[in-house]
């Protein structure tokens, strides 16, 4: 099974 | 006071159809030099990036810019009147509480006019990084769409992987496993061309859901650009006159 990565660990939250 | 008309209506038609399933409240920024949004779905693993450039516009005025918070589900009702060859103006005043919505047909014979109430929106902007890409591909945008919608058939992820050759999309489920390899060549055929820039091979996984969502902009653009490397999130663009839209997907990881 993958797991689903979420986008905020990719892109700084400004 | 911001005012853009664009006489090919059914090109923003189309695009709110291909957003309106993964977000459904963005603020659209618009500027002198564009309109634009960036949104994350709700469960934050895609990400939608808008850009329609002012200079393509018939006409397009923004004396200052401007946040419109619209829905898109409401956009999207709206739009549904209008005609496909319709021509379509979008208006709001300074410091806007409603966006106009014009619609014109071909001959001038009908003229249907809208106020789209705006909301206030958290804006929540992500610093995208300028990044090089392992692998590139271009493709046509419906036989990637086709093999997406074939393969969920078989399962919910398509695992990817481009080597300097060629891209194949495999999927593993119950009924079984399998595979779809394209090679790379320059066919005169647009279904069949697949361009490849590849520096390292690359292999990853994604959930189909997802990708059957941004195909929806097939019909904006022949050809998809997906944009690869190890870990992080995939991207689809779709390049049309206006400007271009595009998709961010965060990959699978291996437990």
């Amino acid at each position: 099974a993958n797991e689903q990565a979420s986008l905020r660990r990719f892109f700084d939250h400004i | 006071m911001f005012e853009a008309l664009l006489g090919n209506g059914l090109i923003l038609k189309k695009i709110i159809e291909s957003i309106k399933e993964l977000v459904t409240e963005v603020n659209f920024e618009v500027t002198s030099e564009a309109i634009s949004l960036q949104a994350m779905d709700a469960s934050h693993v895609a990400l939608v990036v808008l850009v329609l450039r002012a200079s393509e516009f018939e006409e397009y005025r923004c004396d200052r810019p401007q946040t419109l918070g619209v829905s898109i589900t409401n956009l999207a009702k709206l739009l549904k009147i209008a005609g496909n060859d319709d021509s379509i103006i979008l208006r709001a005043e300074d410091e806007a509480h409603v966006l106009t919505l014009v619609f014109t047909g071909k001959n001038n014979e009908k003229m249907c006019e809208f106020n789209l109430n705006l909301l206030t929106l958290d804006s929540e902007h992500l610093g995208i990084p300028e990044q090089e890409y392992s692998a590139e591909v271009t493709m046509s945008s419906s036989e990637f769409s086709r093999i997406c919608r074939e393969l969920t058939q078989v399962t919910d992820t398509l695992n990817l992987s481009v080597d300097k050759e060629s891209v194949k999309f495999a999927v593993s489920g119950d009924i079984g496993t399998g595979s779809i390899t394209m090679k790379a060549n320059n066919s005169d055929k647009s279904e069949e061309k697949l361009i490849l820039n590849v520096s390292d091979t690359v292999s990853m996984a994604f959930a189909l859901r997802y990708l059957n969502l941004f195909n929806k902009a097939s019909s904006l653009s022949d050809e998809v650009v997906l944009s690869l490397s190890p870990e992080v999130p995939v991207v689809l663009k779709f390049a049309f006159d206006l400007g271009e839209l595009k998709y961010f997907l965060a990959p699978k990881i291996a437990e």
